[in-house]
C-alpha cells in the first residue's frame, strides 16, 4: 500500500517543511522506503535534505516529457528526494497555461515507494493544487495561534471540493500542533478551540518549539540525524508512529 | 511627501502581518495621516485592524472601475484600511489575465497620506508584484532563522529589477528582524550574517518574541493598543521612529 501524502497550509512559517523533513526522515529511520519531493520554489526542504536545490526539478518532467525517475536523487538522510528551485515558479505558470493539472498524480503513480511526502508553498497555488490532485491524505501543520485558525476552513474547503469532484482520493487525514508552547494560555486556548472543532483529525503527539529543529537545517540534515536526543526529533518519531497506528486502523 | 511602503517577503510566517498593523498603529499614534492595506487573501491584516473581511476589496476597484476611495474603512486603531479577503484570489487571475500590472500605483497617486502600509501574501505573485510596483520603499521582515537567509536575495533581485526598469520608484528600504531571541545562538549567528551582508539596510531596532503581539489580533487591535506597555508594543513604537529618522536623513 502507497501512502502519498500532502504537507499544506497556505498559512506561511507554521512548520510545514520541518514537518515534511523531519517525518520522512522518521519514516525512513523506522526502514521503510521514502520519497520526499519539494513543490516550494524556496526549496527550503531540498537544503534540509542536504541537496542542493538545482534546475532538475519537476519542471522538466513535464516540459519535457522526461521520466521522472532520472530526477530522483538519495539524500544522506536515508530517503529520497526529488529537489525544488527557482524553475518551480516556470511550473506553475506552464501548469496553468498548458491546463496540465493532475499530471504529478499520473507521474507518481508507477513509483514504489512505501510513502511520498511532498512539501508546498505557502499558497493555494498550481503547485499546491497538484499535491492536493495527487495525495491520498493531507496533514495540516498549524501553529497555535489566532491567525492560523483564520485559514484552515478554506484549505478543508478545497480538498473536499476535489474529493467531491472525483478529481482526487484525497481526504484531510490529520491536522499536526507545531511550535507548541503550553506555557502561554494563548496555545492552550486555540489548542483547545482545535480539539473542540475538529476532534477526530486533532492528532495526539504534540511538537514542541524546540530551537534543535531550527539549527539542523543549516546542517543539511534533519533533527533526526542532527540531534536525536532532542525534544524536536522525538516528538517527530512520535508523530510517525501516530501516522503509522491511524493509517493501519483505518 | 506621501510614503508608500511594502512589507514583503516571499518566506511565510515572518512577521509581514505583524509589522505592518503594528507600524501602521504606531505612525498613527504620532498623529500621521496612515492607510493600511491588506493585499493577502487570508486577510490577516483586516483581523488585526479590526475591520471584518469583506467583499469590497480591491478586486472591485480593479473589475469594476470603481473609485478606491469608497473602499476605505475607518479601523478602531486610528488608522483607515482597505480591507483584504477571498476575492482577491480572483483579483490576481484578473491582473495577470487583463494585464493590469501597475494599476494599483495609478490607484494610489491621488490618495492624500502620509504613510500608506501594504501587507502581502507570502509569494511573489501578481497582487505582491502590485504593491512592489506601488511602493516608494520596501520593508523586508526577516526572521532569525536559517531559511530565512534563503529567499532574501530573490526579493532583492526582484526590485532591483523593476527599478532597472523604470517601473518603479521603489528601493528595498530596511530589514527588519522580528521574533527575536537573543538567548539562542542561531538567532545571533543569523543576525550578524545579517549585519556583515546588508550593514545599510538593517535596522537596529530588533522586534522581540513576545506574545502579546500574537494575543492582539484575537481582540482586533494591534499591540499598541492592546498592551502599550509591553515590549512588542515598545519595540513597534521604536521601529517607527527609526524608520521616520532614516526617511528624513535620506
Ligand atoms: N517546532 C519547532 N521549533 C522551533 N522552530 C521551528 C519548529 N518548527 C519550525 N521551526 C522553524 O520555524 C520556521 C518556520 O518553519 P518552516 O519553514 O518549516 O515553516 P513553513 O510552513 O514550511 O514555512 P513556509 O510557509 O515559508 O513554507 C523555520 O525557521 C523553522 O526552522
Ligand atoms: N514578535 C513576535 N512575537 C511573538 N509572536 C509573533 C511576533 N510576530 C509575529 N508573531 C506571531 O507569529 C505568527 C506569524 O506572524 P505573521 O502572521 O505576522 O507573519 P506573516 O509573515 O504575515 O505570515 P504569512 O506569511 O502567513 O502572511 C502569527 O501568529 C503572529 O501573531
Ligand atoms: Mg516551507
Ligand atoms: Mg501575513
Amino acid at each position: 500500500m502507497k501512502h502519498i501524502i500532502a504537507i499544506a497550509n497556505q498559512k506561511g512559517g507554521v512548520g510545514k517543511t520541518t514537518t515534511a523533513v523531519n517525518l520522512a526522515a522518521a519514516l525512513a529511520a523506522t526502514k521503510r522506503n521514502v520519497l520526499l519531493i519539494d513543490l516550494d520554489p524556496q526549496g527550503n526542504a531540498s537544503t534540509a535534505a542536504g541537496t542542493p536545490k538545482n534546475d532538475r526539478t519537476l519542471f522538466q518532467v513535464y516540459s519535457q516529457n522526461l521520466n521522472i525517475n532520472e530526477h530522483i536523487i538519495k539524500s544522506p538522510s536515508g530517503y529520497d528526494v526529488i529537489p525544488g528551485g527557482e524553475s518551480l515558479i516556470a511550473l506553475e505558470v506552464y501548469i496553468r497555461n498548458e491546463s496540465k493539472q493532475g499530471e504529478l498524480k499520473k507521474q507518481l503513480s508507477p513509483l514504489e515507494y512505501e510513502f511520498i511526502i511532498m512539501d508546498t508553498p505557502p499558497s493555494l497555488n498550481q503547485l499546491t493544487l497538484e499535491s492536493l490532485f495527487a495525495a491520498t491524505a493531507t496533514l495540516i501543520p498549524l501553529q497555535c495561534e489566532y491567525y492560523s485558525l483564520e485559514g484552515i476552513s478554506s484549505l478543508i474547503n478545497t480538498i473536499n471540493t476535489l474529493k467531491n469532484k472525483n478529481l482526487t482520493e484525497n481526504r484531510v487525514f490529520g491536522i499536526i500542533r507545531t511550535m507548541v508552547d503550553m506555557r502561554n494560555n494563548l496555545a492552550k486556548e486555540v489548542s483547545e478551540e482545535l480539539e473542540k472543532h475538529f476532534p477526530a483529525l486533532v492528532f495526539n503527539t504534540l511538537i514542541p518549539r524546540n530551537v534543535k529543529l531550527a539549527e539542523a537545517p543549516s546542517h543539511g540534515t534533519s533533527a533526526i540525524q542532527y540531534m536525536p536526543s532532542s525534544f524536536g526529533a522525538k516528538a517527530y518519531l512520535a508523530l510517525a508512529g501516530e501516522l503509522i497506528r491511524r493509517i493501519e486502523s483505518g
